[in-house]
């Protein structure tokens, strides 16, 4: 499933 | 974190310092597109404001903090320490050509519609196409210094791990984001042809040169 991005990368 | 991840982080980290450290010790930025640089600026900028309002890890808000510092640093070289030295008649891309139908895109397509979310998309799209003036200028001057190939070299691998990456995070996280992925993809496109001629060049020692 496409998850929304958590910005957990650079 | 995965291998790919990090190796992509260590290798963007040392594009940076190459090209901070490449300016510094020889007082001059020739041969640096001061455009691609103010590109990237602002693509930390408009992708880290999350430090302001979440916080994922000690590594993550360092890192960000970096880059945007040391992005800023290098415009400054550019345009105001070493200005004598900025070659600004070979840079000559129109970067509005790269900002604003990213920005546009940015408002069209999006996870979702909240200015930090756009900002960020805008972040996104604006990355992978903002070395453009930097292979403009190498290809109007024929040539780059050994160290500027070494600069776009850890700049453009970079990506291209994050590629990696994201298969080994839909492969073990079910984790996908179609926005990052699709310019991902574009950005390393963009290099392929730099990618061939560090290869088959700088790494048997001749310079980075263009056929006239």
């Amino acid at each position: 499933h496409a998850v929304h991005i958590a910005h957990d990368e650079l | 974190m995965n291998i790919f991840r990090f190796l992509g982080d260590i290798s963007h980290l040392s594009a940076i310092i190459i090209l901070l450290l490449k300016i510094w010790k020889s007082r001059s930025c020739a041969g640096i597109s001061g455009k691609s640089q103010l590109l990237f600026a602002i693509v930390f900028t408009t992708r880290y404001l999350d430090l302001f309002t979440n916080f994922i890890s000690f590594y993550n808000t360092s890192m960000k903090v970096v880059y945007v510092a040391s992005s800023y640093a290098t415009v400054w070289m550019i345009y105001s320490k070493f200005k004598a030295t900025y070659d600004g008649n070979h840079d000559t891309f129109r970067v509005e050509f790269l900002i604003v139908p990213t920005a546009i895109l940015s408002f069209l397509v999006n996870h979702d519609f909240t200015p930090l979310e756009i900002l960020w998309t805008f972040s996104i799209y604006l990355e992978s196409v903002a070395i453009l003036p930097q292979l403009f200028m190498v290809s109007k001057t024929g040539e780059a210094e050994t160290i500027t190939s070494h600069y776009l070299f850890a700049l453009g691998i970079y990506r291209t791990l994050y590629l990696f990456n994201w298969i080994w995070r839909y492969q073990f996280e079910e984790f996908f984001d179609l926005i990052a992925i699709v310019a991902g993809l574009v950005q390393t496109v963009l290099y392929c042809d730099f990618f061939y001629l560090y290869i088959t060049k700088v790494l048997k020692g001749k310079k980075l040169s263009l056929p006239a």
